[in-house]
């Protein structure tokens, strides 16, 4: 089964 | 005060048009460096990252330092409709304090002239840092080759698995009615260089993706004849259109996840 994960996972916050 | 005029109306309409489905709204940025956007869908799972230098411009005026202007996109895009393909647009706004953004449209002719004022909008993003990244595998292929491939496996099923291998690029599919795989292989004995695939590989990756953004993604295609991607195992896939003289387009999409 594949989740889906998000930008946030791999790009932080300036 | 800010004054933008860009001579190729019509890749302000391209650029706005490949964002309008997966960006609701956005600030569009004024810098020194050029007029620039960076924005996530609503999911979070794509961002959108735009660059127009400002030497791409006819005339670049920024006189407020980084000056952000929220626009919804819809509202851009009915405006931005209004101009012709051969028009030369000029953006023009008074600066932090006003809300709103004059765009100018002026036929090639100079025969008709139309000005079309928009509310801007106070809009919370969040800026996201995207570090330098080393790619296992960049390939460049021709824009309509990856737009086919995409609308054909969405016909199919609803992810795309991306391989890169010496022997080529491999996006593969499967769904209830069977499954798809395309291979493009490096061809660089080609008449045009744009109808070239070239593939630089460091070490084989292979990663599994959305297809409904990848076709988001290939609105972008009448900007450019080609397209890169980059892969990297554990980092999101970037999907790249460059802009002719201008700057580029990219869309950054995270890759799916095994549980």
């Amino acid at each position: 089964k594949c989740l889906q994960s998000r930008i946030m996972d791999y790009f932080s916050r300036e | 005060m800010l004054e933008l005029r860009l001579v190729q109306g019509s890749l302000l309409k391209k650029v706005i048009e490949s964002l309008k489905d997966l960006v609701n709204d956005a600030n569009f940025d004024c810098s020194s460096t050029g007029f620039s956007l960076q924005a996530m869908d609503s999911s979070h799972v794509a961002l959108m990252s735009l660059l127009l230098r400002s030497d791409g411009f006819e005339h670049y005026r920024c006189d407020h330092g980084n000056f952000p202007m929220g626009m919804k996109l819809e509202n851009l895009s009915k405006i931005l409709k209004c101009a012709g393909n051969d028009d030369i647009i000029t953006i023009k706004a008074d600066g932090p304090g006003n809300d709103t953004v004059t765009f100018m449209f002026e036929s090639p002719s100079q025969e008709k002239i139309a000005d079309y004022e928009m509310k801007l909008m106070d809009i919370d993003s969040e800026h996201l840092g995207i570090p330098e990244a080393e790619f296992h595998a960049i390939v460049r292929m021709p824009s309509s080759e990856f737009a086919r491939i995409c609308k054909d496996l969405s016909s199919i099923g609803d992810t795309v698995v991306i391989s890169v291998t010496k022997e080529g690029i491999k996006f593969s599919t499967k769904g209830d009615i069977g499954t798809a795989n395309v291979v493009c292989r490096q061809n660089t004995t080609v008449d045009k260089p744009e109808d070239a695939t070239i593939i630089e590989m460091q070490q084989p990756v292979s990663l599994t993706f959305a297809l409904r953004y990848m076709n988001s993604f290939t609105k972008a295609t009448p900007l450019s004849n080609t397209v890169t991607i980059s892969l990297s195992s554990d980092l999101p896939v970037v999907v790249e259109y460059k802009i002719a003289e201008m700057g580029y387009i990219r869309f950054y999409l995270a890759p799916k996840i095994e549980e």
